[in-house]
């Protein structure tokens, strides 16, 4: 079975970015992030929160995690205010290891809490069925990674 | 043929769980 990293960077690139998502190396500026949580819920993630996700990030880890920062307190913010739900502690990345060592594990952590804003928003059933599309052993990660997120829901 | 049975079932727990998902209610349940 595909690791949930890499399942979910299939995933995201089904939202045809216009920043690159190939690997975990291009995810860790948070644009591409960005821009998939500006399509899942426009009025939330809307231009001027977008706006604020900088673009020319290059090697600058500085830049870089202040965009992780911006994206997942927007995250956190989504599931408080839209879903009525706590993210679980557990559940959280540390952006830290994502910055500095372009680690796959956090960085699917964070990846998990986008596919949850995907499968909970208003736009969610053009999401999944988008996610039906997806090769079977990656839906099955990406149906672990709901099942984990909603068995850890606090609402 | 087993494999085959497998791969049914698979898709089947895949598209049940797909499913009920898309039947589920969206947003704050306030």
């Amino acid at each position: 079975e595909r690791p949930l990293c890499d399942s979910l960077i299939l995933w995201l690139q089904t939202f045809k970015t216009a920043s690159p998502c190939q690997d975990v190396k291009q995810l860790t500026s948070g644009v591409a992030m960005a821009q998939v949580l500006h399509q899942i819920d426009v009025a939330w993630f809307n231009e001027s929160w977008l706006s604020r996700i900088k673009e020319d990030v290059g090697d600058n880890w500085r830049i870089k995690a202040s965009n992780l920062k911006k994206i997942l307190q927007g995250i956190m913010s989504y599931y408080h205010e839209f879903l009525g739900q706590q993210i679980s502690e557990e559940l959280i990345p540390d952006l830290n290891q994502i910055t500095e060592c372009s680690d796959s594990t956090e960085l699917g952590r964070l990846l998990q809490l986008i596919l949850g804003c995907a499968v909970n928003c208003e736009k969610k059933q053009e999401h999944i069925k988008n996610i039906m599309t997806l090769e079977e052993s990656v839906q099955h990660v990406v149906m672990t990674a709901i099942q984990e997120l909603m068995s850890k829901e606090i609402v | 043929d087993p494999n085959m049975k497998a791969g049914a079932t698979s898709e089947g727990v895949l598209a049940n769980f797909f499913n009920s998902l898309l039947s589920k209610k969206t947003g704050c349940p306030g």
